[in-house]
């Protein structure tokens, strides 16, 4: 479903070349419940970014289901997110103009689906993930774990492909994120949806199938070194 | 240091009620190192907020360092904040056009600190929490976690009598959020400065040596039911 094949990103820092990503390979195959695991500032956003089309590579190549991502107009990029990837972004990055509910349901709008069939979806998912009752909040009037709970449910909610989620329990107390990590074994288990997590949080390292771990911009050889 | 009698903060839902807190009686003494735990939603950085005096409670009084909070007009609240209170917010909310280390130094060249003695201490503190080499970063080129340590460093610079962190190692791995509470834990020991954290995370409900636990907006008694 993914490849990375020797991906280098590099940022300038007043000039000076930062390497966030330093000759990455990579393949994720479908139907993986794979976490990306290390320090903070070892990489984990910029490769998640990478693998949803939201940023380029410096070099080398990012395959995701089948196309390159470097050689996508920005419309084929966009239209690969919205019908193939939900992203959990690791600041939520919630529309602070709509409600609970409308940002939830806008990957839905988006692709077409008719209202009530949306409905009756998002309703049902915002109670799964305990936010029953604050559908009709804005985010300013909604807690940090709260606000990531929308994060999530949007991500989730059209069941794409694959999921990409930065550090999606950062915010939220061991019981809310056992639920939620409940939630998306299930739709790992019954649609075949592929996750990918980026995360300091035990209880998601516990429930990964495969662990990567990553460590200044380069992958650490399994069982080499102590990990997170 | 702090004293919360029968505090009560409501927020309108649409015209609803909503309480965060409903009914809290607390004290806080110099020199504490004490922890605010509970589920996401149950009222923890209301608390720190009220406290704080960055809102005011519904009912009830909220008294800090011997003052009634919400007497106080908003300049002697923000001059109670800006010398006597380091805030550490679970968004970070630094200040995106100043780089790091003006972020970290915002504090105590507001309190009026020589530019000698600013950047002797900022370069220094920045190091500790291991930012060596980004202090010219503005924080769009930093990751969640090396945001959040600037957010610490700015809290902690001018050494305040009190520190409020609202989940202050949400978004960082657990050596670096060891090397952060063994920082605090320092500055609480070597210079009284009194700590009080909202968590999730069990590292930092290790080292607290007091725990208050927060439900539906209650303090629960202590070794009643199931903490988190
Ligand atoms: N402006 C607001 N309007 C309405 N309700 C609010 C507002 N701000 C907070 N709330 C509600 O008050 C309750 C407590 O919020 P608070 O942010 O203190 O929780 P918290 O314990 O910090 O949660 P988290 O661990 O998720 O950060 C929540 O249910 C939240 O939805
Ligand atoms: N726009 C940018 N310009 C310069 N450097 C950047 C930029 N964005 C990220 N970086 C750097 O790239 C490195 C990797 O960042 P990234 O956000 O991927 O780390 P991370 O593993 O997600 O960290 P965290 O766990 O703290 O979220 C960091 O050292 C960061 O400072
Ligand atoms: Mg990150
Ligand atoms: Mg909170």
């Amino acid at each position: 479903l993914i490849t990375l094949e020797q991906v280098v990103k590099e940022y300038r820092d007043n000039g000076v070349p930062v390497r966030a990503l330093d000759g990455i390979d990579l393949t994720i195959e479908p139907g993986e419940f794979t976490v990306v695991a290390g320090p903070s500032g070892s990489g984990k956003s910029t490769l998640l970014n990478l693998i949803g089309g939201l940023d380029q590579p410096t070099r080398g190549r990012v395959s995701v289901a089948g196309m390159d991502t470097s050689v996508l107009s920005n419309i084929e990029l966009s239209r690969m997110r919205l019908y193939k990837i939900g992203f959990v972004f690791q600041a939520y990055n919630l529309i602070p103009v709509l409600t609970a509910y409308e940002n939830a349901e806008y990957i839905l709008m988006l692709q077409g689906t008719p209202a009530q069939k949306r409905r009756e979806r998002i309703m049902s998912l915002l109670s799964t993930v305990g936010l029953k009752g604050l559908e009709n909040r804005f985010p300013r009037e909604l807690s940090g774990g709260q606000q990531q709970r929308v994060a999530i449910a949007r991500a989730i909610a059209s069941e794409p492909q694959l999921v990409l989620a930065d550090e999606p329990t950062a915010n939220v107390d061991s019981k809310t994120s056992a639920s939620l990590l409940d939630l998306m074994m299930e739709l790992n288990r019954d649609k075949g949806v592929t996750f990918l997590f980026s995360t300091h949080d035990p209880a998601v390292m516990e429930r990964a199938r495969r662990i990567i771990r990553l460590r200044d911009g380069r992958i650490v050889p399994d069982g080499d070194g102590p990990g997170d």
